[in-house]
């Protein structure tokens, strides 16, 4: 039996915005720790990681390892009837070729439960090393999605520059140029508003705009953003999910051949 | 010009 009961059933629902525009499957693996899912783009280009802790959870039951393989349109279809308030437990028998989602109201006047049929994926699984970076970079992840709409406009690439004075983006196209430098925040009062800079090694490195767009579909899941950078490998986009996980985007650069 | 590099490459398949 696994049973995922979620107050907040708002995270589910946002998650789910998070991740469906850029993926149309993933399996959903579950064990006692939590729920896993790791999905590449249908072009494999960027990496989709997630991670729900068990102990995010108002309650969590995961009796023997399942892998539920969903479509995500599906889901995204079914979250979207649940209302933002709503309790959402997601649950499944063992070896069931069906997952249940529930939504219970606040005031549990209004119950309604779906049934999903699961789907047999045979996704690649793919192994990420532990990475020291070079350079990360905190800011205020609706700051990050604004940059990356703005610049977007100009051309199909966006170039990330970070040094210790800050952190610049830059695009380039038919109707010119945009250059939008963030420097770091002097004094910090929020640290959800701070831009914050960790920096061993100037990186530069250039990324495709609409995968960048893609990720910023996770904005409302967190306040802040996290990218990390190393020369040659690929960025990481981490939203962290308030005291229940993160959702975090790998996308590889453009390079040079 | 700089080339679209796929993810696969950096990462160990499993």
């Amino acid at each position: 039996m696994f049973e995922a009961r979620l107050l907040r059933g708002s995270i589910l629902k946002k998650v789910l915005e998070a991740i469906k525009d850029l993926l149309t499957q993933a399996t959903f693996d579950c064990d006692d720790s939590g729920i896993q899912l790791q999905a590449m783009d249908n072009s494999h280009v960027s990496l989709v990681s997630l991670q729900l802790r068990a102990d995010g959870f108002d309650k969590y039951r995961c009796d023997r390892n399942i892998s539920m393989g969903m479509n995500l349109n599906s889901v995204a279809k079914i979250l979207k009837c649940a209302g933002d308030k709503d309790t959402v437990t997601m649950k499944a028998q063992d070896n069931a070729d069906t997952v249940t989602f529930v939504f219970e109201s606040p005031n549990q006047e209004k119950v309604s439960d779906y049934e999903m049929k699961l789907m047999n994926l045979d996704l690649e699984h793919l192994g990420i090393p532990e990475t020291e970076y070079s350079c990360t970079i905190r800011m205020p992840s609706a700051e990050f999605a604004r940059i990356c709409r703005d610049l977007s406009q100009f051309g199909d690439s966006m170039v990330i520059a970070c040094t210790k004075e800050g952190v610049k983006f830059s695009a380039t196209g038919e109707i010119g140029s945009a250059n939008i430098k963030l420097a770091q925040t002097a004094s910090v009062d929020k640290e959800e508003e701070a831009v914050i800079i960790e920096m061993d090694e100037p990186v530069t490195l250039t990324f495709a705009c609409q995968y960048l767009n893609y990720f910023t579909k996770a904005t409302s899941l967190s306040p802040q953003v996290q990218l990390s950078m190393s020369a040659d490998v690929p960025l990481v986009v981490e939203y962290r999910i308030q005291d229940i996980g993160h959702i975090r985007y790998y996308l590889a650069p453009k390079i040079e051949d | 010009s700089k080339n679209q590099k796929g993810i696969v490459g950096f990462f160990n398949k499993q």
